[in-house]
């Protein structure tokens, strides 16, 4: 059975697919057997490992629209066991579909019931949010047995966080009791400036244990990487992002094999 | 007549919040009278001008939704000429409330017919849109007399240009046939990184005029000031944040007035 992980944060360009396409490729490198859903309509998990679907073919939104399989739609990427499940921007229209044709608990439940199938070929399956709390982000939580939040370490950032762990709450006291917090990361860290240091302080202070000790720091070799569809880690293997990246794997596997 | 400009990008963090409250304190620094509209349910506008609601309050949804007039909900800011239409989290019941009570042109034309009230006090209305292309958005953009698009000089940001830009050209043919492309700025730009002048040189020579001559470096002093609850040229005038925005109100104002 696998794990299910939720990357969600509402605040816009904290590193969500990043941490999902690396963090993946990491595990993966690993050696464990990964697939990465790409549940946002801008679709940059799928882009940023060189993916582009054309209309008309097997997506996400055409899985879930019971359109096709799954099988159909996974594909394989360039890391050997990291699978990825890619999205186009029909994703757009699920929100307002799922609205108008189903009520609250099912419009909720949709991505759980589609990710059953998966979960027998997989170790760990991660769901690339898109920067709201809507539909798609509420399917992702309610399927999700954890959720890992990047932070930026930024005001905006920061200060979205109550928000955010208000509404995982509310999840987890409705839709999905099971649902646990797999962690916090703190990224495009810059010790040079008291802004990021002020940031990464606060949330420690306040959330303690659940941020993990690994950061990532703000690093080009990450940003040039989604250009070539690589992982930073088959991009620029000895950059301080990858080794960044490296390292949160390591933790997050010491973290739930109490290795 | 006050001009009415939405500042949108569906991808997170590229700087519409940021835009939006330093663009509107220069342009009302330099005389003109502005109401920044915080159409984002993170409202970080709001909280960004050290403005955070209590529930219960005026507020944005309570405006739109009827429960109170535009004038309760409108406060001043620390820039004399500058106003703002505040939001609380409550905001994020409006798109789901929208979809299941009106009909696609009733609902997408909701913020148009609230704005037409505040356009006779104001020289220029700008409404800062959350990082999505939902249905906050298309209100936006319906209303709007032109957009606005910071885009961040990263891979991501460049690459969803062209999906903003076909649903720009949509809402031109069809729920409003007056919107205009005011332009767009380039931000977060580091002249230290290849990626930064790659983005930069090619959304330049794809988008030509339209892409603002005046840029927003990455500038720490930029990213510090909202935990102040200022805009950066009231926070940090000499920075190199703050003379960008003024800068890009000096060239919004020259393009406008053609002088
Ligand atoms: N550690 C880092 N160092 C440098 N650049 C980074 C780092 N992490 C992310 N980036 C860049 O910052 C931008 C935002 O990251 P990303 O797109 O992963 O965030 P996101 O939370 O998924 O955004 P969205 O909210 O739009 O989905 C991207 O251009 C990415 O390449
Ligand atoms: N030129 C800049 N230099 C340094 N930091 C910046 C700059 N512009 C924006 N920032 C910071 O980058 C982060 C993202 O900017 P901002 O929140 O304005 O983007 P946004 O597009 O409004 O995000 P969202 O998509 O979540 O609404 C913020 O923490 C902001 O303080
Ligand atoms: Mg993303
Ligand atoms: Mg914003």
């Amino acid at each position: 059975m696998a794990k299910i992980t939720a990357i969600a944060n509402q605040k816009g360009g904290v590193g969500k697919t990043t941490t999902a396409i690396n963090l993946c490729a990491c595990l993966a490198l690993a050696g464990q057997r990964v697939l990465l859903v790409d549940l946002d309509p801008q679709a940059n998990s799928s882009s940023g490992l060189g993916i582009f679907l054309e209309p008309e073919t097997p997506s996400l939104y055409r899985v879930i629209t019971g359109q096709c399989s799954l099988k159909e739609a996974v594909m394989e990427t360039e890391v050997g066991k990291m699978h990825l499940l890619p999205s186009h921007q029909d994703l757009a229209a699920l929100e307002v579909e799922l609205v108008e044709g189903l009520p609250p608990p099912e419009r909720s439940g949709q991505l759980k019931g589609m990710l059953e199938e998966a979960s027998k070929d997989y170790d760990w399956i991660f769901i690339d949010c898109p920067p709201s709390l809507g539909l798609l982000t509420i399917n992702a939580l309610t399927a999700a047995n954890s959720v890992l939040i990047p932070v930026q370490t930024e005001y905006f950032a920061m200060e979205g966080l109550g928000r955010l762990m208000n509404t995982i709450n509310m999840i987890k006291d409705g839709l999905n009791p099971g649902l646990e917090h797999e962690g916090i990361v703190l990224t495009m860290t810059d010790d040079r400036t008291n802004l990021s240091k002020m940031v990464s302080d606060e949330v420690r202070s306040h959330l303690g244990n659940l941020v993990f000790e690994t950061t990532i720091p703000r690093n080009v070799r990450i940003g040039e990487s989604p250009s070539h569809g690589r992982p930073v880690v088959l991009y620029s293997i000895a950059s301080r992002g990858a080794l960044g990246y490296v390292a949160l794997a390591e933790e997050l596997l010491k973290r739930n094999d109490g290795g």
